[in-house]
């Protein structure tokens, strides 16, 4: 598997690895996938790569590689941005896989092994969802209004209604809220926000939590929050061209 | 207050 950037396998640890210490990454004709719960098992993450995002892409037998994040992250640390990054998995020896990163430019090429791990994964079904309510917004501004609110209180509420949706955090002594409502008259898609619900719905979650779920917003320029009564919240961030997906899901805290 | 829900309660094994 050739990707022709580093960077979207740094920004894809980067925003599983608070997360996440180790995982099973699932490689078929597809592309490569993982699903991961935390150890709190309150979030679950999924990263798709399809096929798309490689420059070249071939596996001939589906494989399991079990990815140990602390390791990975340090080889991953090697390649620059740019660099182009091929990974290697044999079928005769699956202790191990090769990583190769190339430096058109510089004519630099450097080659990493990475143990793989055997590792217990629990796969989580996830049933097809309707949603209550869903909102599409740029990342960048969901970040933002995450880190921020996180600042003033631990609880992190969403509520959409006819008033668009409104985030609040409230702490010891100060409590904090922002609405954001429909744009229609942005041109660009990805600046856009868009809101849809059947009924008005409000729900609380941790901020700590939201916070790491904003760091794939380094992945994709928008991102989908789905929401439904008293279910996990689905944040959906769509990588460009077809490339794949990371998606969290967030239990919600309840009375 | 509100208790943190895990996500065991809305999915499960296949």
């Amino acid at each position: 598997a050739r990707l022709p950037r580093s960077a979207v396998l740094k920004k894809i640890l980067d925003s599983v690895k608070d997360l996440v210490k180790e995982t099973n990454w699932d490689c078929n004709e597809e592309g490569m996938s993982m699903q991961a719960l935390d150890t709190g098992r309150i979030v679950l993450v999924e990263v798709m790569l399809r096929e798309a995002a490689f420059e070249s892409y071939a596996c001939e037998v589906p494989m399991t590689l079990g990815i140990d994040m602390e390791p990975f992250g340090k080889v991953l640390r090697c390649a620059g941005g740019d660099e182009k990054v091929t990974i290697k998995a044999s079928r005769n020896d699956q202790d191990h896989i090769e990583l190769v990163f190339e430096n058109e430019e510089k004519e630099r090429m450097s080659a990493f092994e990475l143990k793989l791990m055997d590792i217990d994964g629990e796969h989580m079904a996830v049933p097809d969802a309707e949603w209550g309510a869903e909102i599409s917004m740029p990342s960048s501004e969901f970040k933002k209004i995450v880190m921020d609110l996180a600042e003033i209180g631990s609880d992190l509420t969403i509520a959409v209604s006819k008033l668009g949706v409104t985030f609040t955090a409230q702490g010891n002594n100060c409590k904090g809220s922002m609405v954001l409502q429909p744009s229609t008259a942005v041109d660009k898609k990805s600046e856009q926000v868009a809101i849809s619900f059947t009924e008005p719905l409000e729900m609380t979650f941790a901020a700590p939590y939201m916070k790491m779920i904003t760091k794939a917003a380094a992945l994709s320029s928008t991102v989908t929050l789905s929401l439904d009564e008293a279910c996990p919240i689905c944040v959906r961030y769509e990588m460009e061209d077809n490339a794949g997906h990371i998606k969290y899901y967030l239990a919600p805290k309840e009375d | 207050g509100l208790r943190q829900g895990t996500l065991h309660s809305f999915f499960s094994k296949p």
